[in-house]
């Protein structure tokens, strides 16, 4: 385990996992602070089919610019057709203006590159996310440069999923990670799984719809 | 700011989607509280790609759909509380439970309230059994509603309200206060169970069956060290 966790957190970082099949996840070092020499801080999450999908933002006024693409894109898709989410931390896109408007997406326009889809005339399939300071633009060419280096690295075993987890922390002292399975009732031999992350540690006091 | 992803490989059809996320993050990432701030790009989204196979779950009546409804709320609660276990320079993990309740959304305002109470979150820092402040934030809980006097609010009735903690070892309840009257507080008693990491606050406001669960944690002399070097 990475040492660099707090003792008392270690035991909430789950050492394997069962994840969904016909998804795959990534952790990339793009450096979105300057400061940010090596650690992973753009994720990665793709579906080897489209998905449906849904989401639910904050209902704070001043809405991030990735918050507002998300959310028209599907509505868009009317929840459909979905392939990934890529998601940046260290900076927020948030209160950036027009500018933050086009940069969230071109990012969402990148991932959706890495997937050979034939266009259904519905524009993008990519939820974006972004997390860190308020009131600064992205550096967007640097992660644009990354983003098929992302989707290289994509893979679906438990490393790979905790180090997308890693990649979306900001203050955060540990990933959050986890994973289940369960059955349902018409199709009691299939096994399904569940997987999450999700990351935050200040900030909070959430209120979305 | 809270991010969550959550994937599946159970078919969902995709009109269905968003009142199952809608529901599940309102009893869980909805429900937390670590310093009061709503993020301007709190987002979590929920992929389902049926790979694993299987019926698609078409109709909200279904037994499916019910089953994974649970299944999702429940885990969703679990990555919320993940979170609040990492709050910024948290050292407590604190339910804040409201029970008897004639209204759901009653319990969750005061719940919700309790939260986001500094004057609370300082003193569970503090390891004061101090049911004062909690009494304090119940008692004002609903004073944000516009037009709304604090003398018409149904769901408080102080004669009626009973706060208790709830240790996290099984042991049993410590009560501070029982329909409007304070008990006498064995301190030491008190003092073992504020020294656990986690702890429930239980309020009974003993005018109804609805109830509401909200997580939070303490604050700490960590949190104002961390936000006051965090930049813009």
């Amino acid at each position: 385990l990475d040492s660099t966790i707090p003792a008392a957190k270690q035991k909430y970082i789950p050492t394997s996992g069962t994840y969904p099949k016909g998804f795959l996840v990534s952790g990339t070092h793009v450096g979105v602070k300057a400061t940010n020499k090596s650690t992973p801080d753009l994720a990665f999450l793709a579906s080897e089919t489209p998905c449906a999908a849904a989401a639910v933002f904050t209902k704070n006024k001043f809405q991030a610019a990735p918050v507002t693409v998300s959310r028209n894109m599907l509505k868009r898709r009317n929840n459909t057709g979905v392939r990934s989410i890529i998601v940046n931390s260290g900076c927020a896109n948030a209160v950036t203006g027009k500018g933050g408007m086009e940069d969230a997406e071109k990012m969402g326009e990148e991932a959706d590159k890495c997937f050979e889809q034939p266009q259904d005339g519905k524009g993008g399939s990519s939820i974006v996310m972004s997390t860190g300071v308020i009131g600064q633009r992205l550096p967007i060419q640097k992660i644009l440069r990354k983003i098929p280096t992302a989707y290289d690295g994509l893979g679906s075993s438990h490393d790979h999923w905790l180090t997308a987890a890693r990649a979306i922390c900001t203050t955060d002292t540990f990933p959050k990670l986890l994973s289940r399975t369960f059955t349902l009732p018409s199709s009691p031999s299939i096994t399904y799984s569940l997987a999450g992350m999700t990351k935050g540690a200040g900030m909070i006091h959430p209120n979305m719809a | 700011t809270l991010l969550g992803m959550i994937a599946t490989d159970a078919p969902i059809a995709p009109t269905l989607l968003p009142s199952l996320l809608t529901t599940a993050v309102n009893k869980s990432f909805n429900s937390i509280s670590i310093d009061g701030d709503t993020s301007t790009n709190d987002t979590v989204a929920v992929l389902a790609n049926g790979a694993a196979g299987g019926k698609e779950i078409t109709s909200e009546s279904s037994e499916d759909h019910a089953v994974f409804q649970e299944t999702l709320t429940s885990f969703a609660i679990d990555l919320a509380k993940l979170v609040v276990r990492d709050g910024e320079g948290a050292t407590k993990f604190v339910t804040i439970r409201v029970t008897e309740a004639p209204s759901e959304v009653g319990a969750r305002k005061i719940a919700s309230t309790i939260a986001r109470s500094p004057l609370v979150k300082t003193a569970l820092y503090g390891k004061d059994a101090n049911w004062g402040r909690i009494l304090c934030a119940t008692g004002y809980s609903q004073i944000s509603e516009p037009g709304q006097p604090i003398n018409e609010v149904p769901e408080i009735v102080p004669e009626k309200t009973s706060v208790s903690f709830i240790p996290a070892d099984g042991s049993a309840e410590l009560k501070l206060l029982v329909n409007g009257e304070p008990e006498s507080v064995d301190e030491v008693r008190a003092a073992e169970i504020l020294e656990h990491e986690d702890l429930e606050i239980l309020v009974r406001l003993g005018g109804g069956k609805e109830e509401a669960v909200y997580w939070t944690c303490d604050y700490s002399h960590e949190y104002i060290t961390i936000n006051g070097d965090y930049r813009t």
